[in-house]
């Protein structure tokens, strides 16, 4: 997956 | 969430506490770019506006909060509580040189023209060059204090294990955040002459880190 869809990271 | 990236917010997290805890205990900010910290609290502001939209995890949760309130607690003790010992003369990085460059990248390469997107793509294009003013003022006069070498290293340490976590995601979950990770590689390369210095002086008993 892209990073646009779930952004779990700090 | 793996051992890389927990390691790299624990860093993280580190190297703000050392930053914080060095300026409270010494009642001085002095060799600290108020610019850098300026320009951090606003890479946490403008990336964690999803506070307000999603819910990913306590932890996320809990670690933006945090994060969000010790960057404002470090700018308002450099620039009010300690302003008198704010190094204001050698703090003279032109932030517009960074901040026009990095506003119209985040309009030209972001996941989707979306006012959250953009500003999210502006945080991590921001938090890669947010440190320089910092390096450039430790340019400028020669030397830092050995407790904002231990920062520099601990943020620098915060990158580096980030990279090996998107190396473990990319193998494992098939992870690829491409802005995050090519902004973070450049991020990253910023430090490596830092580290060399910091290996080759700080580490070997020197009160100071003077450059060579």
């Amino acid at each position: 997956h892209k990073g646009a869809d779930m952004k779990d990271e700090l | 969430m793996n051992v890389f990236r927990l390691a790299g917010d624990v860093s993280h997290l580190v190297a703000i506490i050392i930053l914080l805890v060095k300026i409270w205990r010494s009642k001085s900010c002095a060799g600290i770019s108020g610019k850098s910290q300026v320009l951090f609290a606003l890479v946490f502001t403008t990336r964690y506006l999803d506070l307000f939209t999603v819910f990913i995890s306590a932890y996320n949760t809990i670690m933006k909060v945090v994060f969000l309130a010790m960057s404002y607690a470090t700018v308002y003790l450099i620039y009010m509580r300690f302003r008198n010992m704010y190094d204001s003369e050698n703090d003279t990085f032109r932030v517009e040189f960074l901040l026009v460059p990095v506003i119209g990248l985040s309009f030209l390469e972001n996941y989707a023209f979306t006012p959250l997107e953009i500003l999210w793509t502006f945080s991590i294009f921001l938090e890669a060059v947010a440190i320089m003013p910092q390096l450039f003022m430790i340019t400028k006069t020669g030397e830092a204090e050995s407790i904002t070498t231990h920062y520099l290293f601990f943020l620098g340490l915060y990158r580096a294990l980030y990279i090996a976590n998107w190396v473990w995601r990319y193998h494992t979950e098939e992870f690829f955040d491409q802005i995050a990770v090519v902004s973070g590689v450049v991020q990253t390369i910023f430090y490596c002459d830092f580290f060399y210095l910091y290996v080759t002086r700080v580490l070997r008993g020197k009160a100071k880190m003077i450059l060579p």
